[in-house]
């Protein structure tokens, strides 16, 4: 564990936590992605199915089995609990069809663990799990799009899940320099980079917005 | 299967 790794869980928490006190303060979803809520599951259930294999520490427990609950408790609000299910719109959130993100994720996934020679069924789901994981925000930062105007508590959530995925990229640095056995895994290393880089520009209008203290629009 | 660090994560 390091500083970089741990600030990037933290901000990972945060933003789920946020998440949750935007759906109860607005008493709705709008503005929420629910796909990139359902890909996130698909993530985590398919990544720490080493839960069963594997014991890392208590923290690397209790964290994955907290991702796993809380984002299933969002995806239930939105569609089953009122008000939130009546108030979801479906077609602000049309963009990427699920299989069209799962799809090419599991066909790269397989392609990646033959040519590494890693072929157990939970090497697979967690190679496919971090290729799933790039693309996870993308529907939410089209419906971002949708509205231009976002909301103070939607805007941070996001900014705290780019914050984690950027955190975790000094975490990488940190840890090939400073660990002994560390194994480089450019897999990880290129899909943490191109997800880092799907914020970038969502990270620009959100520190100008707060800058110059007014609200968050996006250009068209 | 522990071939990369990276497993380690969350």
């Amino acid at each position: 564990m390091n500083i970089f790794r741990f600030a990037g869980d933290m901000s990972h928490v945060v933003s789920i936590l946020v998440l949750l006190l935007r759906l109860r303060s607005s008493k709705s979803a709008v503005g929420i992605s629910l796909k990139t809520q359902e890909l996130f599951l698909i993530v985590f259930v398919t990544r720490y199915l080493d839960l069963f294999t594997t014991f890392y520490s208590l923290y690397n427990s209790f964290m994955k089995v907290a991702y796993i609950a809380s984002t299933t408790y969002i995806i239930w609000m939105i569609r089953f609990q009122e008000p939130y299910k009546s108030k979801y719109d479906a077609s602000q959130d049309s963009f990427l069809h699920i299989k069209f993100a799962v799809a090419p994720c599991a066909g790269l996934a397989l392609f990646a663990c033959l040519v590494k020679g890693e072929l157990s069924p939970i090497d697979i789901l967690w190679t496919f799990s971090i290729f799933l994981e790039a693309l996870a925000i993308v529907p939410q930062l089209f419906v971002l799009q949708r509205y231009r105007e976002v909301e103070n508590l939607t805007g941070h959530y996001v900014f705290f899940l780019g914050a984690y995925r950027g955190l975790y990229i000094l975490n990488w640095v940190y840890r090939s320099y400073y660990e002994q056995f560390y194994r480089h895994n450019w897999l990880v290393y290129v899909s943490g980079a191109v997800q880092t880089a799907l914020y970038v520009d969502f990270f620009y209008y959100y520190v100008v917005s707060k800058y110059y203290g007014g609200k968050l629009t996006l250009p068209t | 299967s522990s071939s990369s660090a990276a497993k380690d994560e969350l």
